[in-house]
């Protein structure tokens, strides 16, 4: 048997990615390795 | 943390919906073949913004819940949770997979999972890569016996207006998402749906770069096609994509190019000319939202005293590399001319680069080698279009990730390319099949 799953799709939008850019910017100022490819270090909390 | 902290899902697309507990809570999530582990948000999550957004799993209201309670924290890219496990049924399309472990997640740090449109994150990959070891799903729905063929597929689609955005078929394939046969090729290691794929092409050229072979993974919780920085530098470069770095790297160039080496002529220190010049002082004029970036400078500046962002970065780099010419009695034009062409090598920011959406009729078609056949991907299915009208984006499919050994170098085929094929995960046999979608 098949067992079938919907997905949708989202519009890539703006406003996420000013998100993103945001955190990108708290990720630099939090870790050194991130700087260069951001692949792991501490995040900021809420 | 290695392994699982490969993942960005600012550009996540596709969702679907489960359920957990009995009665059945609804939760949207990633079908994610890079990642084994399934978390949804927890309603003892209090403190983290993220949870009072998305839909949280009470186990108080789940008579079929069974406490585990072992504490599990999982790292993203682009940002990490943490939380414990607990057991209870899933439900998947009309399926109900019993006892699986999944993780309720009480901390969601971090502003991605806010905006996020999912929940959590559904793990198709393997046991080896899952945190704390805990059974994926899908092994469960096998050993259960919910499925006849040990076998998914994804057909993403990229043309999705309104609801129907692709379909995840558990138990094998549907013949009206794709066209031909699919070509297999093994997994070469279990963990991610690792395999072997060969030479990159640009417009029907050979780079060369992945001839003697490349390690591959389908993950469809990557939106881009992401590899190493110097091969993705060379295909960004023929379609002519210019990263956020290389483009402030460039103004300071022309702008401050001659400013910069009369100041080294000076002896000033390299490192203090970035701030000298306002490059290395954040002022909030740059960015996106000044409004919003004052705030995050605030919060950052008291945790580490400082920041830098990407003009600081660039201006850092090309003054280092002017101070290097100079050594080598250059002349000045000589120089600004080297750095400028030095400023298409700095990596960006997210590894992605912006192209100019009116110039996709010019960009190349861009191949790949896999099980001795072609895929090729065209610009209109490589390019990303963020936003709609005149203020709309254009990014380059191809971005910039150098995973280092044992894992890397590595390529991740994202929903970039699991788009444009139809991608079979083929569990009984170890191996995963590409065909047109």
């Amino acid at each position: 048997r098949l067992v079938r799953i919907g997905l949708k799709k989202k519009k890539l939008d703006l406003s996420n990615r000013l998100s993103e850019q945001i955190e990108y910017k708290e990720r630099q100022a939090l870790g050194a390795p991130l700087r260069k490819y951001h692949v792991r270090g501490n995040l900021g909390e809420d | 943390t290695d392994i699982i902290a490969l993942k960005n899902f600012m550009d996540a697309q596709y969702y679907g919906e489960i359920g957990i507990g009995t009665p059945s809570q609804k939760f949207t999530v990633i079908f994610d073949t890079g990642s084994s582990n399934l978390w949804v948000p927890s309603s003892h999550c209090y403190f983290s913004v993220a949870c009072f957004f998305h839909s949280k799993y009470k186990s108080k209201q789940s008579s079929t819940y069974r406490k585990n309670g072992t504490s599990a924290e999982i790292h993203y890219g682009t940002g990490a949770i943490s939380g414990f496990y607990s057991q209870d049924n899933v439900e998947v399309g009309d399926l109900v997979v019993k006892h699986q472990d999944f993780i309720e997640a009480t901390k969601e740090p971090g502003i991605t999972f806010l905006a996020a449109k999912f929940d959590g994150i559904l793990g198709l990959g393997f046991q080896e890569i899952s945190v704390g070891k805990a059974i994926p799903l899908w092994y469960n729905m096998v050993d259960q016996g919910l499925v006849n063929e040990p076998i998914f597929s994804f057909w993403l689609n990229r043309d999705a207006d309104g609801e129907e955005g692709g379909e995840l078929v558990f138990g094998g394939v549907d013949s009206d998402h794709f066209k031909g046969k699919h070509t297999y090729v093994p997994v070469t290691q279990k963990g991610y749906w690792q395999f072997d794929m060969g030479d990159v092409l640009i417009d029907g050229q050979t780079t060369g770069y992945c001839s003697a072979g490349c390690a591959a993974i389908a993950d469809s919780g990557t939106s881009l096609f992401v590899g190493p920085t110097t091969i993705i530098a060379q295909i960004n470069h023929a379609i002519g994509a210019s990263g956020v770095v290389s483009q402030e790297c460039k103004t300071i160039v022309s702008q401050y190019g001659q400013t910069i080496l009369e100041m080294l002529i000076a002896e000033t220190q390299p490192q203090k000319i970035c701030s000298q010049i306002g490059f290395c002082t954040f002022d909030g004029t740059r960015g996106i939202s000044m409004g919003i970036e004052s705030i995050v400078d605030q919060s950052v500046d008291k945790s580490s005293g400082g920041m830098h962002d990407a003009m600081c970065t660039a201006c850092e780099m090309a003054v280092v590399w002017m101070q290097n010419q100079l050594t080598r009695n250059q002349t000045q034009e000589q120089i600004l001319d080297y750095v400028n062409q030095l400023c298409d090598r700095l990596p960006s920011p997210n590894g992605e680069s912006a192209v100019d959406c009116s110039s996709l009729s010019s960009m190349p078609n861009i191949s790949f080698s896999i099980g001795g056949k072609l895929f090729d991907l065209a610009p209109k299915e490589y390019v990303l279009k963020i936003g709609d009208g005149v203020a709309a984006q254009c990014i380059s499919g191809f971005a910039a990730l150098d995973i280092p050994p044992p894992r890397g170098p590595l390529w991740i085929l994202g929903d970039v390319f699991m788009g444009r094929y139809h991608t079979v995960f083929d569990y009984g046999n170890l191996r995963v099949g590409f065909a047109e979608a």
